[in-house]
């Protein structure tokens, strides 16, 4: 574990506490994309099952167990208990164009054609093009609520630092997974125009509001 | 470039 890592996953816990008191807190879900939940909440279950078959420390462990547990709460409070603030109408992301591919490549694209690492694989590729659905509505909408700027901001910080606790961990340790970082930079870079906002904007107290 | 495929990341 190093620094990067750990500021990596507390930025992406905060990220998911965030947006789900948002929407508990103001019952309502409006411009949220419940279509990237569920992307998120597959994410998990695929890259998560080896909490079934492997024991890595309890950190490793209660972090599984918190995230898993808060995505099937958020996509449950934003499709059930506050279905009637869900925007359906601009949460219209065709998310089949994004699971095929990502399926069929992890199929192609695999350290070891087992069942958990195809799953892993798949996880890892879907994670990276999950939040589009998000980024799309909030181009459709042509704005977003800053509390859920800040919940964005978390979770694209998140991969950032993975990305220096990968460059720290080939330096340190030697270790190397190209799959989780070739996606991870492809995940960061969609941020990168969303990142410009952030700062520009949601930073000097504007509104997040895109050219319509 | 050694490449080590372990999980022990979230």
């Amino acid at each position: 574990m190093n620094i990067f890592r750990l500021a990596g996953d507390l930025s992406h816990l905060a990220a998911i506490i965030i947006l789900l008191l948002k929407i508990w807190k103001t019952r309502s879900c409006a411009g949220i994309s419940g279509k990237s939940q569920i992307l998120f909440a597959l994410v998990f279950t695929t890259r998560y099952l080896d909490l079934l078959t492997s024991f890595i420390s309890l950190y490793n462990t209660f972090m599984k167990v918190v995230y898993i547990g808060c995505a099937y709460a958020t996509v449950y409070l934003i499709y059930m208990k506050f279905k009637a603030t869900y925007d359906g109408n601009h949460d219209t992301f065709r998310v089949e164009f994004l699971v095929v591919p990502v399926g069929g490549l992890a199929f192609l694209v695999n350290h070891d054609f087992s069942p958990l690492e195809i799953l892993w694989t798949f996880s890892i590729y879907l994670e990276s093009v999950a939040i589009l659905p998000q980024l799309f509505l909030i181009s459709k909408t042509g704005e977003a609520e800053t509390i859920t700027t800040h919940y964005l901001f978390c979770l694209g910080v998140y991969r950032a630092l993975y990305l220096f606790n990968w460059i720290w961990r080939f330096y340190f340790e030697g270790f190397f997974d190209m799959i989780a970082i070739v996606a991870g930079v492809v995940q960061t870079i969609l941020y990168c125009d969303f990142f410009y906002l952030y700062v520009t904007k949601v930073l000097k107290g504007k509104k997040l509001s895109l050219p319509a | 470039w050694d490449h080590i495929n372990q999980k022990d990341e979230l």
